[in-house]
């Protein structure tokens, strides 16, 4: 912490962005901050509300050189930015480097991750001599896929706003009486072999794999995964959701979590939603589906539901009347799924560890995979 | 030394004391630049390089000229900032 141990005595915050780096859209932008807020808000009670006008407590701007504080900038490399302690004007204030080449890849410098470091000066951290840690003072090359606070980040936030309120919180959130005693975090890690998900399901082109409050995104052609809080995206989303499906050609996706879905069109929730499951058509006896999947090229949508499902044929718009083993359809999926996609003409069954690749013109699987077959482990 | 090897290493000096006035609050005082052991500028390279986990030589050693090319955050590593 700083001297004097400045933080803020509220726990809703308010952040404005002042101007945009014309390196990368303000969409883009809005979605790095908006990120970067909430790998602190996910350890700590802390929230955070935008606002495009007046006052806020953190003011985010990016200016180059002498820009009316105290400390100017020096040109590409060297000081890419920086952020004041807690306290009233100046203070909590994030000032980024126009001459650095802002990205949201491993390229260049990347905006969520030195936003997220200038973010824990705002709350109140200083520098860590960790060098694993998200506040260590040089900027590295860091791996998306892997959720940015280390054990050191997560004791100094905790120490200065207490732990997480969401009773699942992964991070044990004990409150840090002596940060030496609390425990490592448990968070999802890609390369661990026992990795289950709860959904799967293709997004924009890209791969989503939900995992209790998270989920990674995955471009199939690119190495590394983004990781995101689901709440990031979807504030009103639960977390631990059951399935997930799109429909590309209207830009939906539609999430299950228990006897509920949402239809969400990129970062935001349709209105009316959440509807309840057996307005699709489902019985009053099933309370919720496993693993779901739309098939473009025969119009069909797959409800997986313990070792069967219920398809929903949308041009003759019914759906089955009754449940279908699935190994009868898929030959070879045995029991229950955890999550399904399509990706070009193959169906990839996540069951447990496995990971199976089905081809539905053979009508057979093909491939055996493990369950973090596109990461790179 | 060569001039080359010379002006390098004035360089690699100028860059370490512009590190340690922004970021150690090192203030280059009016004597001409004394290599004596316990010369200002030489606690602040062992402050900078205890920070850092370097080796801490007291001397712009090719490990601390490496880090003081760094991209970094702006704010200091020494509290008491203001």
């Amino acid at each position: 912490t700083f001297a004097g141990e400045p933080k803020w005595a509220k726990q809703v915050l308010t952040y404005r962005i002042l101007n945009y780096t014309p390196d990368l859209r303000p969409v883009d932008v809005n979605a790095s901050i908006k990120k970067a807020l909430s790998v602190w808000s996910s350890v700590t009670p802390l929230k955070f509300i935008k606002k495009d006008r007046g006052d806020a407590d953190i003011m985010i701007s990016f200016a180059a050189r002498a820009h009316n504080d105290f400390m100017p900038f020096d040109g590409p490399g060297g000081s890419i930015a920086h952020a004041y302690a807690p306290g009233k004007d100046f203070g909590g204030d994030a000032h980024f480097d126009e001459d650095e080449t802002w990205t949201k890849s491993t390229e260049g410098t990347n905006l969520f991750y030195v936003a997220a470091h200038e973010f824990g000066h705002s709350l109140g951290l200083f520098h860590s001599k960790d060098s694993n840690a998200l506040m260590y003072p040089v900027y590295r090359k860091f791996d998306p896929s892997v959720f940015p606070l280390h054990q050191d980040d997560i004791n100094g936030i905790q120490y200065l706003y207490g732990p997480s309120n969401t009773h699942n919180d992964q991070r044990e959130s004990t409150e840090i009486k002596d940060p030496t005693e609390s425990k490592e975090p448990t968070l999802p890690n890609t390369c661990d072999p026992s990795l289950t998900f709860d959904a799967v399901t293709t997004f924009r082109g890209e791969i989503m794999f939900f995992k209790d409050k998270h989920f990674w995104r995955k471009h199939p052609a690119v190495q590394t995964a983004d990781f995101n809080l689901i709440s990031s995206f979807w504030p009103r989303l639960p977390p631990g959701v059951d399935a997930a499906y799109e429909i590309p050609e209207k830009d939906k996706t539609v999430i299950f979590k228990g006897n509920e879905f949402w239809v969400v069109r990129g970062d935001t929730i349709l209105p009316g939603y959440p509807q309840k499951i057996h307005t699709l058509g489902f019985s009053k006896d099933i309370t919720k589906i496993d693993a779901a999947f739309y098939n473009g090229n025969e119009g069909k949508t797959y409800y997986f539901i313990a070792d069967k499902f219920l398809s929903y044929d949308k041009r003759s718009q019914s759906m089955d009347r009754k449940p279908i083993l699935i190994s009868n359809e898929f030959p070879g999926i045995n029991g229950k799924i955890d999550a399904v996609f399509q990706h070009e003409n193959f169906f990839y069954f996540f069951c447990g560890r496995k990971q199976f690749e089905f081809d539905p013109d053979k009508k057979r699987v093909t491939r055996l995979l493990k369950t973090n077959f596109w990461f790179p482990c | 030394l060569p001039a080359g090897t010379r002006q390098k290493e004035e360089g690699g000096i100028q860059l370490t004391q512009k590190y340690l006035e922004n970021y150690y609050g090192f203030k280059k005082d009016g004597e001409s630049f004394i290599w004596k052991s316990n010369s200002p500028m030489t606690k602040k390279i062992k402050e900078m390089q205890e920070f850092f986990g370097l080796e801490v030589t007291g001397k712009v050693d090719s490990g601390t000229l490496d880090l003081v090319q760094k991209r970094r955050c702006g704010f200091p590593d020494v509290a008491g900032f203001t």
